[in-house]
């Protein structure tokens, strides 16, 4: 699990039988007793399909419960608030809430005097260039989890700094500063930083629980230097390369800028679900996604953070070859109101 | 911890706003970027972690973040 606490949020990734939503309501307190920071900007809450949903603690069950505590604590008199099932409902989906605040001036009961407009510009220079990509994996390949157990005699040092340097996860973002912890018997954590920005993997070798997942928010630019990515489908490849995973799932978020359809919980969404999967060709477009009406396309790549962030989501393009291997099963664009995002997921090819 | 083991993450991501009476910390923000939430100190995030039945296990800092490893 990792936490990443900047000056105006706060990231908390949490596994396992963790409680994580019920530690909101302390978290809203110290950002207002201790920082004087009373107003929420948003609220994003992410998770996969179920796995165990039966051994864990409410509200973590189900995603209705999970939806339910939230909008308890972001009112919908007071939030736009969204709870979404992405991808395929008895498949490998993802469930997404966001909350927003309403800013509407006819809102009932609502003061006059909006107190989020004062901070508009300063907030726009942080969202800039938020995004974030994430690689769910698992099934990993068992030859390469082997990497992931603590050897005899090693101490939860040695054992991390062993397995970042040989397993591959050094060679992503050499550049970056790195923390990292070895567990007993084995699985692995780590938090990388460069500058404002993170990457994060966490790793379960076991075989009945098989899963490991990546996650940045470093844009391409920044990543690139001094690698030689040309595009986040180059960073999936190479992280995929470690696991050599029998599943994958890949999100990309991106904020949308203030005034962007951030006040609307309408949601459009197109879907490319499994009917390319038997096509020959279908691995040279695995990111291709439609253009939709006209306008600008924006390519995934070094230079198109700032086209992606601020591109409307259904003109966006992702350009790419394959990742070799592996077979798209799913590909989704959804439009959520304040954030962008892309949805895939891909099989291993059987040998 | 493995009894239940659900290796998808849950992930929270909240994002603050500082008020207009916080333009102190709002100017400290913009000269040093070491204000709002990176004012709290590690134990009061240790309260709130024991909640999410989480223990720091490492942390580091730069200009810009705090990080945590966390157990689990």
């Amino acid at each position: 699990s990792s936490m990443f606490v900047y000056s105006h949020k706060i990231i908390l990734k949490t596994c396992g039988t963790t409680t994580l939503l019920l530690a909101l309501p302390r978290i809203l307190e110290i950002a207002h007793t201790n920082c004087g920071l009373e107003l929420v900007d948003s609220v994003f809450y992410s998770r996969k399909a179920f796995m165990f949903p039966a051994k864990q603690k409410w509200p973590h069950g189900n995603w209705g419960d999970e939806v339910l505590y939230l909008d308890t604590i972001f009112q919908p008199e007071h939030f736009h608030t969204s709870g979404y099932v992405v991808g395929k409902i008895n498949g490998e989906h993802w469930n997404l809430y966001t909350a927003a605040p309403r800013r509407d001036s006819d809102v009932v009961g609502w003061d006059e005097e909006d107190p989020y407009s004062e901070a508009d510009e300063e907030m726009e220079e942080l969202y800039k260039d938020d995004l974030t990509l994430e690689v769910l994996m698992s099934e990993l390949n068992p030859e390469k989890m082997k990497a992931f157990w603590k050897k005899d005699g090693e101490t939860e040092e040695e054992g991390a700094k062993r397995i970042y340097n040989d397993s591959g996860l050094g060679s992503i973002f050499p550049h970056t500063t790195v923390d990292d912890h070895c567990f007993d018997p084995c699985g692995y954590s780590l938090n990388g930083l460069i500058d404002q920005y993170y990457w994060t993997v966490h790793v379960t070798p076991e075989d009945h629980c098989s899963y490991a997942s990546f996650e940045t928010n470093i844009p391409i630019s920044v990543a690139a230097s001094p690698l030689a990515y040309q595009s986040y489908e180059e960073v999936v490849r190479k992280v995929i390369g470690v696991f050599e995973p029998g599943k994958v799932t890949v999100t990309l978020f991106s904020r949308k800028p203030e005034n962007k359809d951030r006040e609307t919980s309408d949601t459009e969404s197109r879907s490319e679900s499994s009917t390319s999967v038997n096509g020959s060709n279908h691995a040279t477009t695995l990111f291709q996604l439609p253009v939709v009406g006209p306008g600008a396309v924006a390519s995934w790549g070094r230079k198109s953070v700032d086209n992606i962030v601020s591109s409307e989501h259904a003109n966006m393009v992702l350009t790419g070859s394959a990742v070799d291997g592996y077979l798209m099963r799913d590909r989704v664009v959804y439009d959520l109101g304040g954030w962008d995002l892309v949805f895939a997921q891909f099989t291993r090819k059987r040998r | 911890s493995l009894i239940g083991f659900e290796g998808p993450e849950k992930l929270l991501e909240v994002w603050f706003r500082p008020n207009s009476d916080a333009k102190e910390c709002r100017e400290l923000h913009h000269r040093h970027r070491s204000c709002g939430l990176r004012i709290v100190d590690q134990p009061t995030w240790e309260d709130m972690l024991n909640i999410v039945k989480c223990q720091v296990l490492s942390r580091k800092s730069n200009d810009y973040v705090d990080e945590f490893v966390l157990s689990e």
